[in-house]
Parts: structure tokens; C-alpha cells; sequence
């Protein structure tokens, strides 16, 4: 279901698909961990998206990729005050 | 302040778009404050070019990384306008700088502000109000797994890695959040958006917050 929803191509006999066939069991079990910390109305929920047969690692590589500059503390001055 | 305010009910913040391949975000969320803004100044929202910031913001790493506070200040010192996005395409890879000339209609930047508004949020809050949408640099580890719902749990601060625009809040219900669009497409999290608890820095949502002024 999952490879027909985001349309991944990947041989089933090949080895890419069993490593992300891996990626994809450890998102489940990272998601079910994630979901289990707040059942509250409204809070957030983890499940299965595009990212699901990455690893953390290709994630993060790929994606989180912005830098945060050093920046001051708001003191209340803006350049229109 | 009021207890509900979101810049897409004023018609001023385009469409999610979809960085795809490419570490593109703070030039997605730099790109999207800037239109937004533009608009807000009464013009038509009109997108401009991510691609023109990805491919000339030479301090920034084109689609391996680079800092919307940087971005930004490149525009400001350069002068440079940003063109509209058809005229530069984006192609989810770094390429050459295409130059313009002055004439060439585009947005300027005029100047911006940039600060950590960690146990200020409420100031932030009316930054947004009173500047327009804001970028923000998030720890986004968990949002890989993101479905919906309000974040309040497994995002740090002051680890930041992903830029986003925040483009509203909403503090009518149990849990006051922040209204986030992301740059991974509206086939991710709700539509395309992502809402984080205010109140307590979730995801690091305040400690680098930029505004800009046209």
C-alpha cells in the first residue's frame, strides 16, 4: 500500500527495497512509540507519510538541512520604533 | 492581541510548495515571508523566485543547506529583487546565478529584523500581527513521522535544522499553537502545515525568528 500511495518503484527482489522495507518496520516502531506519549485531543500524531522508508539518517541529510544564525534576544525595539 | 489570527484568511500567503530533493528550506521560507509581505503592502500575491536565492545567496549552500538570516541580509546589502517565480523556475538543484537588470520588475528587500524570542512568545506573536509572516528555524527531527495535531512532546529547542514561515496562531482552544507552513508539499502533514504548542519554545519555534520589511 504503501509503495502504490507514493509511487516507489523499487524491485522487490532487490536490495533497496529490503533496506527500506527495514527503514520502513523501524518507522513503524519509532511511530508507535512517538503516538504513545500523549492521547490529548488535539495532540499531534505519527503515522506513515513520504518519509517512512528513510532512515533518520537520509532525513536528516536530505531535509533538515537549515541553519540557525546567532541572533539577539527581542528586546522589544523594531526598526519602525 | 486577538486570540485568532492567521495571514491566510487575508488571502496573502501562497500556496505550499514542495523543495522536493533539495535541502532548499530556508530559501522556501525566506522566499515565502517576503511574498507574503509584499502582498500585505497591498500588491497581488504573486510568488517569487526560490530558485534566484537558492542559486545566487552564495554565503548559503544551495540545495545542500544554508540560513535564512543570511538570505536574508544578502538581499538587503545587494539590493537585489527577487523576480517572480516564472521567470525563474525552481529546479530543485543548485545551478548558476542568472543576473537581472534593475529595470526587471521583483521585490526588494528593504530591511529585516532577526531574534531569539524564547520566553517571549506572546511578542511574537505580535511581531506576526503587527510585520506579517515570519520565518522560523525548527528542530524538525520528529516531523518526519508527522501526520497532524498539535506538537507539544519530542521536539527539542535550540537544536534548529529546518526553516519554515510561520504564517499564524490560534489561542481559542485548549492548546494555543502556533500555524506553520512547511516547504514538503500539502501530501504532508495537514495540507502542509504543522502546529506547534506556543507557550514553551516547542521544536526551538522561537529562538530564531526573522521578519521582514519592504
Amino acid at each position: 500500500l504503501f509503495r502504490a500511495q507514493f509511487h516507489r518503484m523499487y524491485d522487490v527482489t532487490s536490495d533497496e527495497f529490503n533496506r527500506r522495507h527495514n527503514y520502513f518496520r523501524d518507522s513503524k516502531k519509532r511511530q508507535a512509540r512517538l503516538n504513545s506519549f500523549s492521547a490529548v485531543p488535539q495532540s499531534a500524531t505519527y503515522g506513515i507519510n513520504q518519509f517512512s522508508d528513510l532512515s533518520p539518517k537520509q532525513f536528516r541529510d536530505l531535509y533538515l538541512t537549515g541553519s540557525a544564525t546567532r541572533v539577539p534576544h527581542y528586546s522589544g525595539l523594531t526598526p519602525e520604533n | 492581541l486577538p486570540a485568532k489570527f492567521d495571514w491566510r484568511d487575508k488571502a496573502v500567503v501562497a500556496p505550499v510548495q514542495n523543495q522536493q530533493a533539495c535541502g532548499s528550506c530556508w530559501a522556501f521560507g525566506t522566499v515565502g515571508a517576503i511574498q507574503s509581505v509584499h502582498a500585505i503592502g497591498g500588491f497581488t500575491l504573486e510568488q517569487l523566485s526560490v530558485q534566484q536565492v537558492l542559486d545566487c545567496s552564495i554565503q548559503n549552500s544551495g540545495c545542500n543547506g544554508g540560513s535564512a538570516v543570511w538570505a536574508l541580509d544578502w538581499l538587503k546589502q545587494t539590493k537585489v529583487k527577487l523576480v517572480p517565480q516564472s521567470d525563474y523556475r525552481y529546479k530543485a538543484k543548485t545551478g548558476i546565478c542568472h543576473y537581472f537588470s534593475q529595470s526587471h520588475d521583483g521585490v526588494a528587500v528593504k530591511n529585516f529584523t532577526a531574534h531569539d524570542f524564547e520566553g517571549q512568545e506572546a511578542a511574537m506573536m505580535g511581531e506576526l500581527v503587527q510585520n506579517g509572516p515570519l520565518v522560523a528555524v525548527v528542530d524538525a527531527i520528529s516531523w518526519q513521522d508527522y501526520l497532524g495535531g498539535i506538537i507539544q512532546h519530542h521536539c527539542s529547542s535550540h537544536r534548529s535544522n529546518h526553516a519554515v514561515l510561520v504564517v499564524g496562531y490560534d489561542a481559542t482552544g485548549h492548546i494555543p499553537h502556533w500555524i506553520v507552513q512547511n516547504s514538503w508539499g500539502t501530501a504532508w502533514g495537514d495540507e502542509g502545515y504543522v502546529y506547534i504548542k506556543i507557550g514553551s519554545n516547542v521544536c526551538g519555534i522561537a529562538d530564531s525568528v526573522a521578519a521582514v520589511f519592504l
